[in-house]
């Protein structure tokens, strides 16, 4: 059979949907266990937080596709939310290793954290369902209504949707790829694009939390000698 | 993962880059 955008499309999503099979769209068991390990349980907090996203996106896809697509946009976000609690449970493991802790109570408490996670994690669903082929150019941008507008709810549009700033997103992206050894070459390469994005303009906006970061940064090191220019 | 440029230390992880200890 001969391979289409369509079909190569088609393939993703069902690729990613067999990859989630036994994931849930609540914490597991290991992951409720890391939840009760923190000085301050954070599990209320993520539940009510996946909850609000979760209708925020769905309006959101719904605004964009069309009214009759909620239900669309809640599968797509339940997908999205169980690829959230499946990296965030494989990162745990991973980062209880590395430092042998097992309270990660500051970490599983910062909410920007967490909307991150999941925007990441929404993000490799809706690259999916677009399909490479279709952000490739095969079928051109103005070759249809639907093309275009799934293809508008590409990368940044999720940044707007949770009301996250791009450098934030950008900080879990090589956890996210190092915590999801499943991820395609295509799904990769995507998010390395995505990077790139936040890199040379996304971050470099006026309301960028980067500026103050740098500003705390100088004011820090005013007081420590300078470094040499090519350092 | 060999598709992927990785920036980050060995010693560093996302608990680090969220400002966490």
């Amino acid at each position: 059979v001969p391979q289409t955008p369509i079909r190569a499309a088609m393939n993703s999503i069902q690729q990613l949907r067999v990859e989630l099979t036994s994931a849930s769209d609540q914490p597991s068991h290991n992951l409720q266990v890391y939840f009760k390990n923190c000085t301050v349980d954070p599990s209320e907090e993520i539940t009510k937080r996946v909850e609000e996203l979760g209708q925020v996106f769905s309006q959101k896809f719904a605004q964009a596709v069309g009214q009759r697509s909620e239900g669309l946009g809640r599968k797509r976000f339940n997908l999205g939310a169980q690829l959230y609690y499946k990296v965030m449970e494989s990162m745990l493991k991973s980062e209880e290793k590395r430092l042998s802790v097992q309270n990660f109570s500051k970490l599983l408490n910062n909410a920007t954290f967490h909307t991150s996670l999941l925007a990441c994690a929404m993000e490799v669903v809706m690259a999916t369902y677009v399909g490479n082929s279709l952000k490739n150019g095969a079928f051109g941008r103005g070759s249809g209504a639907s093309d275009s507008v799934e293809t508008d709810l590409c990368f940044p549009w999720i940044l707007g949707v949770f009301q996250l700033h791009a450098f934030d997103f950008y900080k879990v992206i090589e956890s996210f790829i190092k915590a999801e050894p499943t991820l395609k070459h295509d799904m990769m390469k995507h998010l390395e694009h995505c990077e790139h994005l936040i890199m040379e303009n996304l971050a470099w906006r006026a309301d960028s939390p980067l500026f103050d970061l740098l500003k705390q940064s100088c004011e820090e090191g005013a007081g420590e000698q300078a470094e040499p220019p090519a350092t | 993962s060999q598709d992927y440029h990785f920036g980050l230390e060995e010693h560093e992880g996302i608990s680090e880059l969220f400002d966490c200890d």
